[in-house]
């Protein structure tokens, strides 16, 4: 989903 | 990416791999809750679903393998192959008290009320207190070997560092997730008392012991 990149955690 | 996320997922990494070796050397799961090793899979199987919707990154995907395959050993380990190690006497925390209130709470604040996003808010929840099986054998038992203790003093720290990314994703890329936020807090709240004795007792030498 769009709030979740590749900057957040794991 | 910013060095504490990096830091984070390497601090978390290393635990993994610390249990992993620990029961593998010592032929043993003595001392380990088998139930937050359930939990701890259950939070990656939920949350890695996206493995097969979304690419972010290689270094994401081998990431979320890793902690799929390490914690899937590990349970195998506990359960199956050194079964007879397992202290289950002692690991007898109610884990119906954590899945129930993370169900009913990923349920109602989540972001987004899909099937993805729903497993998604639930492992995040869970994450941040999957730890508590594994703690409530260790005030049990009232010690833990000093390597279940370098365990869990990773263990712990990873969130830790999660929110000093998060606290520098909000003032340099102005973004912020409030559940991952919140968890993060909690999580690393459930720790305080453990780091506070894995300071004082364990880079001391000492085994750490709980005050009778």
């Amino acid at each position: 989903t769009a709030q979740h990149d590749e900057h957040d955690e794991l | 990416m910013n060095v504490f996320r990096l830091a984070g997922d390497l601090a978390h990494v290393f635990a993994i791999i610390i249990l992993l070796l620990k029961i593998w050397k010592t032929r043993s799961c003595a001392g380990i809750s088998g139930k937050s090793q359930v939990l701890f899979a259950l939070v990656y199987l939920t949350r890695y679903l996206d493995l097969f919707t979304t690419y972010v990154s290689l270094y994401n995907s081998v990431m979320k393998v890793i902690f799929l395959a390490s914690s899937g050993a590990t349970v195998y380990l506990m359960y199956v192959k050194f079964k007879a190690t397992y202290d289950h006497n002692h690991d007898s925390f109610r884990v119906e008290f954590l899945l129930v209130p993370c169900v009913l709470l990923s349920l109602l604040i989540n972001h987004d009320f899909t099937v993805m996003e729903v497993l998604w808010t639930f492992s995040i929840y869970l994450e941040s207190v999957a730890i508590l099986p594994q703690l409530f054998m260790v005030s049990k038992t009232g010690e833990a070997e000093s390597i279940t203790s370098h365990y869990l003093f990773a263990l712990g720290s990873y969130r830790a560092l999660y929110l000093l990314n998060w606290i520098y994703r909000y003032f340099v890329e102005s973004h912020y997730d409030l559940i991952a936020i919140f968890a993060g807090v909690v999580q690393t709240i459930l720790y305080c008392d453990f780091f506070y004795l894995y300071i004082t007792k364990v880079l001391k030498g000492k085994r750490l012991q709980l005050p009778a």
